[in-house]
């Protein structure tokens, strides 16, 4: 709560550290963390969303194989789709939101290319349409 | 000692 609060504009570095210090502590945080930043990705407020994707761009390069695993995962990918796409939530999130989710997946393309399901949920994308370049 | 090692997933979301 206190690394995606929405009434502190900036990025708490130091926050946002702890929060992958304990998920890299313990195994079983490993794998809940992910679920965890999707309901924050998923908040109305703007702010709380963009706090929770800076998070977990930084998780995913800090906080190990397991919590790796799990953002590779369609059942957390489909929750940053529902995020872009109108037939889900798309409709009541910023534009900004939206591209710094696409922003954060394609950049996942590109550094984890072994993960096939992130390719496919990103091709579906462009493909739909949801992705434009 | 193996690590519990979870590969269940659901499908990617028809849009």
């Amino acid at each position: 709560d206190k690394a995606t609060d929405p009434s502190i504009p900036e990025e708490n570095w130091e926050c946002i550290q702890r929060f992958c210090d304990r998920v890299n502590a313990d195994k079983e945080s490993s794998s809940l963390a992910p679920r965890l930043l999707a309901h924050k990705i998923q908040s109305p407020q703007e702010v709380e969303a963009l706090h929770a994707l800076t998070v977990l761009e930084t998780c995913v390069n800090n906080c190990g194989e397991r919590f790796h695993n799990e953002i590779a995962k369609f059942r957390f990918l489909n929750e940053l789709i529902k995020v872009l796409c109108p037939k889900y939530y798309g409709t009541w999130f910023s534009e900004k939101v939206k591209s710094r989710v696409i922003e954060i997946m394609f950049s996942w393309t590109v550094w984890f290319p072994q993960e096939v399901k992130i390719r496919d949920a990103y091709q579906m994308l462009k493909k739909q349409g949801i992705v434009k370049e | 000692t193996v690590s519990f090692h979870d590969d269940s997933d659901e499908d990617l979301l028809n849009v």
